[in-house]
């Protein structure tokens, strides 16, 4: 989907 | 990167160190959860999958391996190398409920209905609870050693600062993470009567006593 996040944080 | 966000990794960090040096200073894991750690190093395998699909930074890669490797790390120590010191007559939450209700929630709540995805989410949710074994411990000896309170506020502080961050990214980046944020805040919460007992009893030189 176009809602997905780039997971940056640990 | 701001600096809620650096300080708080770093208190993540602090805080390992602080529990290694808790147990190879006293010898001995009294007072610490092994169903905690195991949950952290469920945590960390599930949401560091990553390390293989994504690269974000060399900061970003270093800290991942390091918190999945101490943790392992910790479970050694825990099972093996000071068994003898570990109660588990005193260690008895049912964490299978805490892995049942993320896992539920993840099905549900996730960014794409994907495995990676769903494992992300679930170690966000279990994280979020994921010290309620160690709170439960606490309450039950209803006292601590200082190290092992230090050792948990710098485990709390830690997300009540990623807190600040999101709040800092939302306002200058408009990140958004709703996720993260629940779960971040639910984490934050369950520490507030430990961080109460901490800054009241503590930070006065006084020993960690459950009134």
């Amino acid at each position: 989907g176009d809602c997905i996040i780039i997971h940056d944080e640990l | 990167m701001n600096f809620f966000r650096l300080v708080a990794d770093l208190m993540h960090l602090a805080s390992i160190f602080i529990l290694l040096l808790k147990i190879q200073k006293t010898r001995s894991c009294a007072g610490i959860s092994f169903k905690t750690q195991l949950l952290y190093a469920i945590v960390f395998v599930t949401r560091y999958l990553d390390l293989f699909t994504t690269w974000i930074s060399l900061y970003n890669t270093i800290m991942k391996i390091f918190f999945i490797a101490s943790s392992v790390y910790i479970l050694y120590l825990m099972k093996y190398k000071f068994r003898a010191t570990y109660d588990p007559i005193l260690d008895t939450f049912r964490i299978e409920f805490l892995l049942a209700g993320s896992l539920v929630l993840a099905l549900i709540f996730n960014y794409d209905f994907v495995p990676m995805e769903i494992l992300w989410s679930f170690s966000i949710f279990l994280e979020s609870v994921a010290i309620l074994p160690q709170l439960f411990m606490l309450s039950r000896t209803g006292e601590a050693e200082t190290i092992t309170t230090h050792y948990i506020f710098a485990l709390g502080g830690y997300r009540a600062l990623y807190l600040c961050n999101w709040l800092w990214r939302y306002i200058f980046d408009g990140h958004v993470d709703v996720y993260a944020w629940v779960a971040g805040i639910v984490q934050t919460a369950l520490y507030s009567d430990f961080f109460y007992i901490y800054y009241t009893k503590v930070l006065h030189g006084k020993k960690f006593e459950l009134p």
